[in-house]
């Protein structure tokens, strides 16, 4: 058994659950935030039996498109007061950022 | 050391709580979602001593009683604006779903 | 590659992740709260590769400052609605908690 957390952006996080739900696989999420956007994104948790890991990161990368964007972060230096930001950044977004942890005990009560 | 994951209902979340704290333990509670009914629960994560995972884990089962409901899970192929769900089903609520991950380092600041 | 988990302070919170993103980390944050002051913290989610949990783990101690402070949690056998708290407590609060797991695979999608 492995725990595949996975973070993806807002855009696609509903259907990546739907996809994965249908093909019977079972996921928890969590609503979190991007260290470097201060944008809120989805932390999906999932555990999967060890020889289904391939299918769901399969899965993951068709739903999750990653593309660039043209992003304003919120300047650690100064505060969302602030009315001017002193720069842009491309970064890429969407796609996902996959860890698959090995999990020593499962179990349901 | 190992870190113990609870997805439980949000029913049984402060009970289960209140029951692990109360017994010395330290507990930290994400709110979540559950990727099939789409309705809120909680995570509880548990940095735990490996020799008192086992009794963890028996109050949680005390605590989360697992029980049938018939639900209605908002459909993926429609949104919460369709008056009409086309099916219901019988799932098992209540319980919990746990995962045991080891720590190979667990410190404090 | 590792994930470190940390939970801290929400007072610490964006000090820490201005702090870690300014010199390249990535973070992911988690609304969180403790199990015994039933308090809103942060969880922080990095994935960092294994040479440089050390740094990470300094950057956290030097940010969040662990005080002591006398606090009033909800009593779990009351409610919110109970106007008498029977007991003060004196804690640590700021600080962090830190697990390192290991990370199998890391990818993006
Ligand atoms: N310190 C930094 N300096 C310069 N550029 C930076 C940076 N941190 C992030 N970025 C850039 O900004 C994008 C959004 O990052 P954010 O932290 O908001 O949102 C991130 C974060 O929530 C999570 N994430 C990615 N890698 C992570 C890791 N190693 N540990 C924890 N969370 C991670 O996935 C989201 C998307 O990450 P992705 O790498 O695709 O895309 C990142 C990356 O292109
Ligand atoms: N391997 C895993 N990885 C990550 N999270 C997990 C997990 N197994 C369970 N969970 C979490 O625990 C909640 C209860 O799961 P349980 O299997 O008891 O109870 C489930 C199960 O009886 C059923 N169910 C879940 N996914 C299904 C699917 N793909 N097809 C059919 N039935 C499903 O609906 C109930 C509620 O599911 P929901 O997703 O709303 O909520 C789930 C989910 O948040
Ligand atoms: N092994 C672990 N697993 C999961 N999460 C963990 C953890 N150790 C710490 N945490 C998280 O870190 C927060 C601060 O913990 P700390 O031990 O510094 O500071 C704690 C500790 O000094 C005390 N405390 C916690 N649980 C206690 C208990 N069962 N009995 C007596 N004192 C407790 O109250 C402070 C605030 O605790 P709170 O639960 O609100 O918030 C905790 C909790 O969210």
């Amino acid at each position: 058994m492995k725990l595949v957390l996975s973070i993806v952006s807002n855009k696609d996080a509903q259907s990546l659950t739907s996809t994965l739900i249908k093909k019977g696989y079972r996921a928890t999420k969590l609503a979190s935030t991007g260290g470097f956007l201060q944008a809120g994104n989805t932390t999906l948790l999932m555990g999967v039996e060890e020889n289904q890991v391939e299918d769901v990161i399969t899965i993951i990368g068709e739903v999750c498109r990653s593309r660039q964007e043209i992003l304003t972060p919120i300047s650690p230096m100064t505060g969302p007061a602030e009315p001017y930001y002193p720069y842009a950044v491309e970064v890429q977004v969407g796609g996902a950022t996959i860890f698959v942890l090995d999990v020593e005990k499962h179990l349901k009560v």
